[in-house]
C-alpha cells in the first residue's frame, strides 16, 4: 500500500485539484484507491460528487472510533476510487488531537489491516495536527505549488516541517515531488518562480506542468474530475503525464 | 477607531492582497492604518517590504504579553501605514489560545488605548482561533470570494460562523460585505458565480470587482502594494474603487 500526503500550508494552491486528479488517474489503470479528504471545507468530497447529505459519517467518525472505516468510505463515479469523506466536525479535531493519547498516530492506526493500492490524503491549507498525522502516516509528500510570489515564500516552512516529521516521527517519509499548479507559460513571475524551484530544488521539481485552465476549475462544478469532465483539455493531460512520472518515480524509489 | 476582520476559510482568494491594498488606500487619503497580520505564514508582512529579520517581535509577543504593541509595530513605505508584523511561532496560539482565560477576548484587549483611524486584520485560511478572535474585536467582516465553485462553497460555513460570533460575542459585528476578487469576465464560472452571489446576498456585494491582473501578483515580489507598485493598473484602479465604496458604505451604516 502506498500512501502519501498532498500538502501545502499556502492556501488555493491545487492541493485538492492535484489529490482529485491523481486518484483519479491511478484508479483509472485499475488501481484500488482511497482518497482521505482532511479538509473541513470537504472540498475534495464535494469535487467527487459525494454531496454532504451523502456523507455517512467521515474522518472525524473513524478519528474518534465511532465508526470504522469500512462503514464511512463511499464509492464514487470513477471504478476503483473511494472516498473517506470530511464533515464540518472535522475542524475539531485540530483542538482536540493534542490531548489524545498516540494523538499523533490517530490515521497511521486507521489505515492498519486495509488493503488499497494507494491512499492519498488531501490536506486544509496549514500545518496543523491533521497535516502533520496524516504526514506520519505517508511514505510520501506530494507539493503544490502555484508559480506565484507568496508561495514560493512558504516553501521554507515546508520543507522545515517535512524534516522534522521525518526525523522525530516517521524515517520513512519522503519527498515525492514539487508540482507546479496553474501554470501560465505567458507570465514572466511563472518563469521566475520555475527557475527558483529548478535552482533549489533540481531533484524534486517534476518535469509535468499543470496550466491554468478553465476547463479545470469548472469539472467540481459538476462532481467530476476534469479528467472525466474533459479528458481531452490540457488540464487533464497534464494530470495523466504528471501520474506517470509519479509511478515512473515511485519504481525507481 | 474603526476595525475590520478580512476572513474566509477558503485558501487563496485574495485575503492578503485585499488587506494590503485597502489599507494603504485609507492610508492615503490620511487615515493612520494598523494592519495586522493573523497569519503565521507572514505574507501581509512580507507584502509590504518587512522581511522575517526586520520583525521586532509581533502578534504572538503582543498577546502572550512579552511585548506592548508600541513595541511591536513596524512602520511600512506607505505613510501613514503601520503592521503589526506575525512570526513562525503565531501557529502556537491555535492551540494554546483555547486554555488562555478570556483567550477569545486577547485581540480585543490589546487594542485597548490605542487610536488608529482604521485597523485591518489579515486572516490564515481558517476559522480557528486567531480568525474568531479578530471577528470578536471587529465591527465589520469583509469577505473576499473567488469566483470559483469551490469558494461559493465554503460561504455557507462563513456565515454560520459570523451569525455564531454576532449572536453570542460581538453583537456589534457587522457584515461590511463580499468583494470578487481575480474576477475575469471571459469566463463563464465567474460570471455565474457572480449571478449566484447576487441572487443570495444581494445587499453584501459590492458593485467593485478586483480583476485578476499580473500586476497584483507581481507587487509582493517588490514588497509593494500594487497601488504603489503599478497605479495605473486595472487592479490597483479597482481596490481604489473599493475603497472609497467601503468608505461610503460605513458611512451609511
Ligand atoms: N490548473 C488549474 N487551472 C485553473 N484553475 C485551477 C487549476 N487548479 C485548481 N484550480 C482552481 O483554483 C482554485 C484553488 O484550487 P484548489 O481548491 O484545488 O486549491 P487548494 O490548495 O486545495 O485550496 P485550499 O488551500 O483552500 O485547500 C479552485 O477553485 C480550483 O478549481
Ligand atoms: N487580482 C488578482 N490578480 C492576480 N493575482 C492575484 C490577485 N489577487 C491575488 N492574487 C494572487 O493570488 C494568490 C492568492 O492571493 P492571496 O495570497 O492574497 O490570497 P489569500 O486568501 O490571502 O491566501 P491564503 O489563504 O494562503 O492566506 C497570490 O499569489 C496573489 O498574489
Ligand atoms: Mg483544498
Ligand atoms: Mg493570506
Amino acid at each position: 500500500m502506498t500512501v502519501m500526503t498532498i500538502a501545502n500550508q499556502k492556501g488555493g494552491v491545487g492541493k485538492t485539484t492535484t489529490a482529485i486528479n491523481l486518484a483519479t488517474a491511478m484508479a483509472a489503470i485499475n488501481k484500488r484507491v482511497l482518497l482521505i479528504d482532511l479538509d473541513p471545507q470537504g472540498n475534495a468530497s464535494t469535487g467527487l460528487g459525494i454531496s454532504a447529505s451523502e456523507r455517512r459519517g467521515g474522518v472525524y467518525q473513524v478519528i474518534t472510533g465511532e465508526q470504522t472505516l469500512s462503514e464511512s468510505v463511499v464509492s464514487t463515479s470513477v471504478p476503483n476510487l473511494y472516498v473517506l469523506p470530511s464533515t464540518q466536525d472535522l475542524s475539531a479535531s485540530e483542538v482536540e488531537l493534542p490531548h489524545v493519547d498516540e494523538g499523533l498516530y490517530v490515521l497511521k492506526k486507521i489505515l492498519n489491516g486495509h488493503d488499497f493500492d494507494f491512499v492519498i490524503f488531501d490536506c486544509p491549507p496549514s500545518l496543523g495536527f491533521l497535516t502533520i498525522n496524516a504526514l506520519i502516516a505517508s511514505q510520501y509528500i506530494l507539493i503544490p505549488l502555484q508559480a506565484e510570489f507568496f508561495a514560493l515564500e512558504g516553501m521554507t516552512q515546508l520543507l522545515r516541517t517535512f524534516r522534522r516529521i521525518h526525523n522525530n516521527y516517521n524515517p520513512d517519509l519522503e519527498i515525492l515531488g514539487i508540482i507546479l499548479t496553474m501554470y501560465d507559460s505567458r507570465n514572466a513571475l511563472a518563469q521566475h518562480v520555475e527557475e527558483e524551484v529548478r535552482s533549489y530544488f533540481p531533484e524534486h521539481l517534476f518535469d509535468s506542468k499543470i496550466p491554468r485552465s478553465t476547463r479545470v476549475s469548472e469539472a467540481p462544478s459538476h462532481g467530476l474530475p476534469v479528467m472525466v469532465y474533459d479528458v481531452k483539455s490540457h488540464g487533464s493531460m497534464a494530470y495523466i503525464r504528471l501520474a506517470k512520472e509519479i509511478l515512473h518515480k515511485i519504481r525507481g524509489m
